[in-house]
């Protein structure tokens, strides 16, 4: 563990706890994709299969993050599909999860470390998680805005993994280890967040709102 | 196989 993936995981856990928060405190989830929610819960099962192939001992805190990560965003999806779904934003939620999910899945085919069912399943769970937030930014694009709140859900959320492509250099340097499938969807999903994060920067932590286009 | 590539990041 170093500090890089240690403030990564702290910062996906701040995202993820954010968002609970807005929907929960504004009993809301207007601004919020609810299929980005939900390819999130399937990367995060698809990823930690293990958990429910065979007993884990809890005491190990991977084992428990890895439990906090699957069980809120099953969470967050039940409180935007069931609980607050009057106020889902479902027209403007509109791109085609389909073209997310089928792409990885056969990605996850052809390009892997090992092709056996864990590990395609890992493969497919990375790739998928590299474009799991395009949902989310067509639909800040399609309402033209996003609140703060979410803004700030983005900013934790695109930062996680920026700080994990730091992980992966030092982890590179010091300790001569890599993980080329990670890496790569890593970067390519960082870069997915590079316009968000100039207005992040130039707009909301000056108080302002992000306001498309800009 | 001691050698299996294990994932050991979240």
């Amino acid at each position: 563990m170093n500090i890089f993936r240690l403030f990564g995981d702290l910062s996906h856990l701040a995202a993820i706890a954010i968002l609970l928060l807005k929907i929960w405190k504004t009993r809301s989830c207007a601004g919020v994709s609810g299929k980005t929610q939900l390819l999130f819960a399937v990367c995060f099962i698809t990823r930690y299969i293990d958990l429910f192939l065979h007993f884990v001992s809890l005491y190990n805190t991977e084992k428990v993050m890895k439990l906090i990560y699957i069980s809120a965003s099953v969470f967050t999806c039940y409180l935007i599909f069931f609980k607050f779904k009057a106020t889902y934003d479902g027209n403007h939620d509109s791109m085609r999860a389909e073209f997310l999910i089928v792409p990885a899945a056969g990605l996850a085919c052809l390009i892997n470390t090992k092709f056996d069912a864990i590990e395609i399943l890992w493969t497919f769970s990375i790739y998928l998680e590299a474009v799991a937030i395009l949902p989310q930014l067509f639909l800040i694009s399609k309402t033209g805005e996003a609140e703060t709140i979410t803004s700030h859900y983005l900013f934790a959320q695109g930062s996680y993994r920026a700080l994990y492509i730091l992980n992966w250099i030092y982890r590179y340097h010091y300790e001569s280890h890599v993980d080329t499938i990670a890496i790569v969807a890593g970067v390519v999903q960082t870069i997915l967040y590079c316009d968000f994060f100039y207005l992040y920067i130039t707009k909301v932590v000056k108080g302002q709102k992000i306001v498309l286009p800009a | 196989n001691d050698h299996e590539f294990k994932h050991d990041e979240l």
